[in-house]
């Protein structure tokens, strides 16, 4: 499981 | 994306049009905390400053912009437009208190000190309290417009949502944002007491009044 810290989400 | 997302953010502009209406409508923001306000306008300004560096997409990118004027414009009607409805006496909650230790805490717990970053941060852990003075303002005056118990509402129900496009993300995309998670559980159980209020009163036809 990675952590993805490209905020995609409103 | 996902329906749980979708759904939230459908959730959220809800809420803030609600909102946004029923100031414009009533010509009146009395019952409405302007420091709330000034705190969600805090939090889209300080989140979507990657307007400015990177496009995901025209939703994403036409929602940000969506998302801030009507923040920017709720603030103007409640502080300038119809300042002489705005009950100061009652908005009392002392959010210097609130954005003095989020800012301290952004700089220590963030997935990467870089300014955009720790000002996303400071978002997320902003946004999960910003409701507090709201809440507040109502436990003081002892009711709330009906109007506005269905703004909290939706306001409540996006980040629930939210919480359910997490859980899908991390078994469907293996995605996970702790930051966001625990921030998002915080701000949703904030709500609890609300929600519970708002199904068994004003779903019944009654007024939200609280034994004040």
């Amino acid at each position: 499981r990675q952590l993805i810290t490209s905020h995609d989400e409103l | 994306m996902n329906i749980f997302r979708l759904t939230g953010d459908l959730s959220h502009l809800a809420a803030i049009i609600i909102l946004l209406l029923k100031i414009w409508k009533t010509r009146s923001c009395a019952g409405i905390s302007g420091k709330s306000q000034i705190l969600f306008a805090l939090v889209f300004t300080t989140r979507y400053l990657d307007l400015l560096t990177s496009f995901i997409s025209l939703y994403n990118t036409s929602m940000k912009f969506i998302y801030i004027g009507c923040a920017y414009a709720t603030v103007y009607m409640i502080y300038a437009k119809f300042k002489a409805t705005y009950d100061g006496n009652h908005d009392t909650f002392r959010v210097e208190f609130l954005v003095v230790p989020i800012g301290g805490l952004a700089f220590l717990v963030n997935h990467d000190f870089s300014p955009l970053e720790i000002l996303w941060t400071f978002s997320i852990y902003l946004e999960s309290v910003a409701i507090l003075p709201q809440l507040f303002m109502i436990s003081k005056t002892g009711e709330a417009e009906t109007i506005t118990t269905h703004y909290l509402f939706f306001l409540g129900l996006y980040r629930a949502l939210y919480l359910m496009n997490w859980i899908w993300r991390f078994y469907f995309e293996g995605f996970f944002d702790m930051i966001a998670i625990v921030a998002g559980v915080v701000q949703t159980i904030l709500y609890c007491d609300f929600f519970y209020l708002y199904v068994t009163k004003v779903l019944k036809g009654k007024k939200l009044s609280l034994p004040a």
